[in-house]
């Protein structure tokens, strides 16, 4: 399976639909100070079904809709899809194009959100499950954010067993 | 699940050797459960002795040192179940510019090993002269984040700029 | 005690709203007791707004965004009792080109304007460009710190090998 | 009040005796991961009369004995010294020479630390009161040390608010 694009809308601090295509190998995020990069690591938590919000750096969920600035207003959505494909690859060693799946998540301002893959309404908990079987997900290991690395030094030895449980 | 967890351990603690010494160019350092009974329940332990000094808890060691240790910790159990992607928020911030150089190198190696994409969220133009490609995001407009995306090329310049500005 | 707090509230807030609008390049922030009755046992919430962004508490902003704002409230408590020196270790770790010289720019105006040495451990190359002297640490032997005294030219230097190795 | 030399001999990673003389203006300290930065700065804390080896990273007040590598044996003593001198401006604007202090602590294994300003033995309280004199002492604000800013940012507005206390 592999993770092909990220398409924010509303975001955060995205105001406008933003695409983010991921290619093979090592892809810096690079930008000045509060310009949005962390935000872009939480749309992808968010997306795989973030429930807590403290998780998001808010003090409720509806804090990831775009807020508004000086000059803009404030949304009344947020949405975030990501692209995975799953590859075969042929036995002449050639990639054969697999399956698509689109999972979006969209939030309503005061209404809570929903789920879809493929354009089909689905529960938050098999999406869940959906990255959970590529060994993703709003808390698994492959995300690390800002800070978690002292987070982790600073973790009681139990705590830091966790990080064990994920592996297995 | 005890039997579950004690391979996990086990693998993880392996691929963390590994790791800890390419990082670090020698050393040592383990993993270790403080309960050998009850492992559902017990504390992890790293104990690292970077190369030359002697074996010491996590606690001991430099911001840096702490933060490579935890770095080839993270590696380990991502390796244990590899993703298809790998997000790395501002992790080389501690390091000076010879580890930041290992942890490029590890990502590369892991890179090439691997079908796992690896997003890389970084400050260091070093790193950013590693990348196969960089995401430059700015606020055109105060507030909101636009996207360009930067051939490496034109990251040098942009990074030369602002060292510059 | 209770005046002596709010009078130190008061002092530092000022200090701290001047410090913050330098540091930024404009936008606002302040400091909020949150019990204005029983202000010995209130808690001390920072909302900050940069510029163009909403008013937020520290928790929303960016890291480097807090790291900045926490830096002026350092510095604005330090205002009203300066002591003979002044000692930052990697506080410039999670800043930009742009925040890292407006964090040099600040130490310098409280540099020219006071008595206090400053001590600053750090990384950043631009942050050593600005420094009047540097003191280099190595380890000759593993495990053994020695101190070099490095005039800025020979630093230059030192700095590039360390990017080039 | 000015500082004008650190002396160390023995602490941490410092097994041979270093001086740091302190000029005006600006002065960084840099040099890669683990050679001793920041011990430097522990030293000042500790001889400023730090009496928790949890802030000082350690398991014991021993821990602060260069406590050797693979081919240096440990020691068995620690001394850290300061040099503060009090200069008088004259009213003809120059400045004349006035005293010097030299206050230092000195840590031997198994047996705890003595203080000492000028040659004088005197009690730890002597040498907290004369920093806090001079707005120094283990827990000024300063000294900022190595993740204190992430520990201002999460801690409770309850323990944020003691911040403010050191400047009253
Ligand atoms: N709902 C929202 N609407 C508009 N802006 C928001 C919203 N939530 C967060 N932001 C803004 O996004 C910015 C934070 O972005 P982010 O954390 O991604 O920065 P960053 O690029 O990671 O910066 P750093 O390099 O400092 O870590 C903050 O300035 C915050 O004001
Ligand atoms: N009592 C001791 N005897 C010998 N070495 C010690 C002692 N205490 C600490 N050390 C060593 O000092 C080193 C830590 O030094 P320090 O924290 O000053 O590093 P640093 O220069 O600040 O690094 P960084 O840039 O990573 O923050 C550790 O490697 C540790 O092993
Ligand atoms: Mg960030
Ligand atoms: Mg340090």
């Amino acid at each position: 399976m592999e993770l092909k694009k990220i398409k924010l809308h509303g975001f955060k601090s995205f105001e406008k639909q933003t695409e983010f295509e991921i290619n093979k190998g090592l892809t810096g995020i690079v930008g000045p100070n509060g310009c949005g990069k962390s935000n872009v690591l939480d749309s992808l938590q968010w997306v795989m079904g973030e429930t807590s919000y403290k998780n998001l750096r808010g003090s409720e969920m509806d804090d990831v809709i775009f807020s508004g600035t000086d000059t803009s207003p404030s949304r009344n959505f947020a949405e975030v899809s990501v692209i995975m494909s799953e590859t075969t690859i042929t036995s002449d060693e050639s990639k054969a194009s697999g399956d698509e799946y689109e999972i979006k998540r969209r939030i309503e301002r005061n209404s809570g959100s929903k789920y879809y893959i493929n354009s089909i309404e689905k529960r938050a908990k098999d999406v869940q499950l959906f990255f959970a079987d590529n060994s993703l997900g709003p808390h698994s290991i492959s995300i690390v954010k800002q800070g978690q690395i002292n987070q982790i030094i600073e973790s009681k030895p139990n705590e830091r067993r966790k990080i064990l449980e994920e592996a297995a | 699940a005890r039997e579950r967890l004690q391979q996990s351990y086990e693998k993880v603690n392996s691929n963390f050797k590994h790791l800890f010494e390419k990082l670090f160019d020698g050393g040592k350092a383990e993993l270790k459960l403080d309960d050998n009974e009850d492992i559902l329940n017990a504390g992890l332990d790293i104990v690292a002795w970077p190369p030359g000094k002697k074996p010491q808890t996590i606690s001991l060691l430099s911001g840096g040192e702490q933060a490579l240790t935890v770095i080839a910790l993270i590696l380990a159990v991502f390796l244990e179940n590899p993703a298809p992607v790998c997000i790395l928020d501002e992790v080389d911030a501690p390091l000076d510019d010879t580890n930041v150089k290992k942890f490029c190198d590890t990502l590369d190696d892991l890179s090439k090993n691997s079908n796992t994409k690896f997003l890389i969220v970084t400050h260091h133009p070093y790193t950013m002269s590693r990348m196969d490609r960089l995401f430059g995001i700015t606020m055109a407009k105060k507030g909101e984040s636009i996207m360009l995306s930067v051939d490496l090329n034109q990251a040098e310049k942009m990074v030369n700029e602002e060292i510059v500005a």
